[in-house]
């Protein structure tokens, strides 16, 4: 989940 | 009104592969400069970031942005039915539900449609931020995918190397290990079958095989790949 989240936010997700 | 003509239908077959295998759904955004599509896959590791440029097309008409979430695998069964050099229009209806792919044979001698339900998907807005990467290589794709595929027998994961010489792709395993060195090519004499790196410092990074195979399903669509490399962001 972690790693997800990090990328989420890498990319832009909120 | 929305309306998008490819004279050869083989060019979205090759978009779509590149990308269903990551992908269930995804928006299309269309809009008066093309096609947008950005959606990180199921897993939500990578993202797939797609641009279809209006003047990519034989023809384009937008007059009201749009947004068409796709089921892909759907899509893939309608493109399944067109032949490679069949002319494919898609069209859809400012606030349609429905998209329609058109397809006619070189003759003209058969003309098949196929409409496709929309889907309300949840609209995030994501991209790949400008980086400055520390290592940026141009090789050919098909090398490219040939040595994430070679590799994936040996480990579940390929460290990549990247210095001012060259690169280098290295698995192991229980089977034992395997190690692929690009040199930069020295003379550009055929651009497509160049390997060139621009580098700021070194750089050695690991990537899961899985995703890197997945990326390669892109491979028909461009000779050259470019791979981006800096340390604790994404390839």
């Amino acid at each position: 989940g972690t790693i997800q989240n990090w990328l989420a936010g890498y990319f832009g997700a909120e | 009104m929305f309306e998008a003509r490819l004279n050869a239908s083989n060019v979205l077959k090759k978009v779509l592969d590149a990308i269903k295998d990551l992908l269930n759904e995804a928006t299309f955004d269309c809009s008066d400069s093309g096609i947008q599509l950005q959606a990180m896959d199921n897993s939500h590791v990578s993202l797939v970031s797609l641009s279809l440029r209006s003047d990519g097309f034989d023809k384009y008409r937008c007059d009201r942005n749009l947004s068409m979430g796709m089921n892909l695998a759907n899509m893939a069964k309608i493109m399944k039915c067109a032949n490679n050099d069949d002319t494919l229009t898609m069209k859809a209806q400012d606030n349609a539900d429905t998209v329609t792919f058109m397809f006619e044979s070189q003759n003209q001698e058969k003309v098949s449609d196929y409409e496709m339900k929309l889907m309300n998907l949840d609209q995030e807005h994501l991209g790949i931020p400008e980086t400055d990467y520390a290592c940026v290589v141009r090789m050919p794709a098909m090398e490219f995918a040939r040595i994430c595929r070679d590799l994936s027998q040996f480990g579940e994961s390929v460290v990549i190397s990247c210095t001012k010489e060259g690169v280098k792709f290295s698995a192991s395993g229980d089977a034992g290990s395997a190690n692929i060195k690009l040199a930069q090519t020295s003379t550009i004499d055929k651009e497509d079958e160049s390997v060139i790196i621009e580098m700021q410092e070194p750089v050695t990074l690991t990537f899961a095989c899985r995703y890197l195979n997945s990326f390669t399903k892109a491979t028909p669509l461009c000779n050259q790949v470019q791979l981006s490399m800096s340390a604790d962001v994404p390839l």
